[in-house]
């Protein structure tokens, strides 16, 4: 699975997420990467892109789940992050990257690793794979 | 209000016995992904465009789960799906079961913008595709043999797999593993 989320330099919020799913799955088997809400959300707070194990981020409508609690907690966008990751993927293994309208960026994820990168306007760049 | 941002993934669940060229291979994906999108941002390109237009690079690359390179299914071969959204007005677009389209992104970007729904999939994308005239691939293309390889692995080991998961010795061996899914016993998910 392959995502990407960006806020641009007017505040609109944005997140595309794409995969061939899980080796060996079975014929016809739809995961999270295409639901709206579970593997891909954005609105005008914030965007989310998810991967992992689809049918926990499924249940957890995870990419969702990360602007509600923005919305109607009033978490930032890394305490909302952590708090999805921490708190609705049960047993599930997953991690998603998330962009807040008001310029952050940020990646959780509670497996071995996660392919990532992440950059912002004012020159801080990062690529990495390990916690 | 802050300045834009941008963040790539290429998948979670890594094995940690990934080899160190495969890390720098990967390192490298992400870092050529981030300043496609960081250039496209700079020449003030919308959010929604710039999603699209690195997520299609992420998928011409075979080196991740997508696109070229997409895991296999018990048949070997490769189904497709992706979705994308715009938060301005939450407008999203999806699709699944896809065959032959090289960047499922850009079906998911027109079923947003050229159609009447939200998620079309399988035959009806792919009709939806050919109407639409993007670029078309026969289902080899997207196979690997690397992922070939993985595919055996995954069958032997009885189980399906995230990207990047190898079995380690006790599972492939176990012939009585029960069913696996994501590395844990199927019955995690029967409930649903």
């Amino acid at each position: 699975t392959v995502g990407c989320v960006v806020v641009d330099s007017q505040g609109r919020c944005a997140a595309a997420t794409s995969t061939g799913g899980l080796m060996n799955k079975k014929i016809g088997r739809i995961g999270d990467s295409p639901l709206i809400g579970s593997g891909t959300y954005a609105c005008g707070v914030c965007g989310v892109s998810c991967t992992g194990e689809g049918e926990a981020i499924i249940r957890g409508t995870l990419a969702r789940e990360v602007a509600a609690v923005m919305e109607y907690k009033g978490l930032g966008l890394q305490e909302a992050v952590n708090y999805v990751i921490e708190e609705r993927l049960d047993e599930g293994k997953a991690g998603l990257i998330a962009v807040s309208s008001n310029g952050e960026v940020v990646c959780g994820f509670n497996t071995t690793g996660m392919f990532r990168g992440c950059a912002t306007e004012d020159g801080f760049m990062e690529v990495g794979i390990w916690k | 209000m802050g300045g834009w941002a941008i963040a790539v993934h290429g998948g979670a669940g890594v094995d940690p016995n990934l080899p160190l060229q495969r890390q720098e291979d990967a390192k490298m994906l992400l870092t050529r992904c981030l300043d496609l999108g960081i250039h496209a941002l700079r020449s003030n390109c919308s959010a929604i465009d710039v999603v699209e237009l690195v997520v299609r690079e992420l998928e011409t690359d075979p080196l991740f789960n997508s696109g070229r390179g997409s895991a296999l299914t018990e048949e070997g071969t490769v189904e497709m799906e992706a979705s994308i959204m715009d938060g301005p007005k939450r407008r999203c677009g999806a699709v699944s079961g896809l065959t032959t389209v090289k960047n499922p992104i850009s079906l998911a970007r027109l079923v947003m913008d050229k159609s009447p729904h939200s998620y079309l999939a399988f035959s009806g994308a792919e009709k939806f595709a050919r109407e639409q005239g993007v670029e078309l691939e026969c289902n080899d293309y997207f196979v690997t043999e690397e992922n070939v390889g993985m595919l055996e692995l995954a069958r032997e080991a009885n189980s399906i797999w995230l990207d990047y998961r190898v079995p380690n010795e006790k599972c492939s061996t176990s012939v009585e593993t029960p069913l696996q899914m994501n590395g844990l016993p199927i019955s995690v998910y029967a409930p649903e």
